[in-house]
């Protein structure tokens, strides 16, 4: 299988990290230099595609992550939305005019990407004019799936209020995110539980970490903080474990059928018929 | 005495938390309405002075708090810095123009502003470009002292690492924050330590929190995670008790007399030389 993920977000959010304990390793490099006359030239956005061979409980899997750093980091982020846009519809353009190719290229990489990941920044608040304006500008080309980067700096409380707040502003700005679509007449009874399982979840919480701690003689993947230890793979302490399973496993085929299928073609008939 | 602060920082930083944290009182209003279709309606920032009685050990002070809700919310933000700057020198202008009065008004309210506290978003990278320009516009007019908001979301060694790096960009850039200046010839032994070890915790890291929580019998202000208990008051968790010290008591005049006898003075010969 091929799997393509973009993932967005204002920068210190923990997306690099969030990657990184996706896939296990250190697929994108951390921050190389944050030297003080390097951090201030601000380039804006850049787009950067990391593949890496993923096997899960069996199943190999060429999943290719396309990581945007420097999205909103500037006084005017105007220009980034332009920028992700260009990208995912430069992705359809190639597939485009290789369909009306005569003869097939057998090396042709279909580069789509099936999902992006919008970290939203954890304020306790709404959404900003900023996540607001990306999600609505993104969702017709693409499967918007919002989540929380460093959610560990919300208590349980906070968490489900920031949750349901999220999911008010998507919904008053009738945003069209991914939210794990079933059709209650059609779909069977154990499917209609997993997506609205899934759909109960959004924004996922995450936290990402890169070091193994020892808890009680195990190893975990968690932060260590004076007053106690987060687990990244703890149910109990953030969705990482079951959007990973989603996103790798259970939903992957919906993901690509709904691009190719719907997004894709959209895109095709407006297109073509300019 | 009298003394007045202004808190600024992207919204969800927990300015609000901490100024009612530090007044120990429901001083700034939790946002009013976050209902979806209220809250983007981006008005841009507004200025909102709040003023309460304090007893610090027997001193009774009057505190007045400027908070700035909407800074740094929009997509573009470059107006927040000119609507900031014409609050610090409007109230700069009124001094100006009580001091060529012939007949002093009896009832003249002094509401120069005597420090800044800047949030940092910790994103655990250098400095943001809106970070260093709100600092590097802002420092001619007032004390400015950064400060790391939710710091609980760095381990011990993030937290380090961060502050290095923050103060390694201030430095490059130099930005003239206030950084609790001493004569190492001319001040005596306790004040030389004393301003080394408050200029060593820049920027301050700060917590803050509204509940109160029963630890080993005992009520500690704190924040209740599934994995412990982060309790503000507590120096080994973040900087807050020893940055309050400084503000209300032990720096409170230094702050006063260089806002009266520099800072106004600068912007006193700037204007009235053009
Ligand atoms: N509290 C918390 N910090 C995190 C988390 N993930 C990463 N970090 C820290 O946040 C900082 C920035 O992380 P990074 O992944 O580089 O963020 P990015 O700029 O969004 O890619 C680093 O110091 C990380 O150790 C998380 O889930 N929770
Ligand atoms: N992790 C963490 N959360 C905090 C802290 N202070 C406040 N919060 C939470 O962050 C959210 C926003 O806080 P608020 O003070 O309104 O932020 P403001 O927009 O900067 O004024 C609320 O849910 C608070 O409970 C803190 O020190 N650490």
């Amino acid at each position: 299988f091929q799997f393509t993920l973009m993932v967005v977000g204002a920068s210190g959010l923990g997306r690099t990290t969030f990657v990184n304990t996706l896939c296990d390793a250190d697929v994108v490099p951390k921050r190389e230099s944050d030297e003080p006359e390097m951090a201030h030239i601000e380039e804006g956005i850049k787009i950067k595609p990391y593949t890496v061979e993923l096997d899960e409980d069996g199943v190999k899997i060429s999943l290719t992550v396309v990581d945007t750093p420097g999205f909103g980091d500037m006084i005017d982020n105007e220009h980034c939305f332009q920028e992700i846009l260009g990208y995912l519809e430069r992705q359809y353009d190639d597939i485009l005019s290789e369909e009306s190719r005569i003869k097939r290229n057998p090396r042709f990489r279909d580069n789509r990407v099936h999902a992006l990941l919008y970290f939203i920044t954890p304020t306790g608040h709404s959404l900003r004019e900023i996540d607001i304006e990306l999600m609505r500008r993104l969702s017709p080309r693409i499967n918007v799936i919002p989540v929380i980067g460093k959610a560990d700096t919300f208590t349980p409380v906070e968490l489900a209020e920031f949750k349901k707040r999220v999911m008010e502003d998507i919904e008053h700005h009738n945003i069209p995110i991914y939210n794990f679509p079933y059709d209650p007449e059609e779909d069977d009874e154990e499917t209609i539980e997993e997506n609205s399982e899934l759909r109960s979840l959004l924004p996922f919480a995450l936290i990402g970490c890169e070091e193994e701690i020892i808890v009680n003689g195990r190893k975990v993947r968690g932060r260590q903080y004076p007053w106690g230890i987060v687990e990244v793979d703890n149910t109990q302490h953030c969705d990482f474990a079951k959007l990973r399973f989603a996103l790798l496993s259970s939903h992957l085929q919906d993901l690509k059928e709904i691009t190719h299928d719907y997004l894709y073609e959209n895109y095709r008939t407006e297109k073509l018929s300019r």
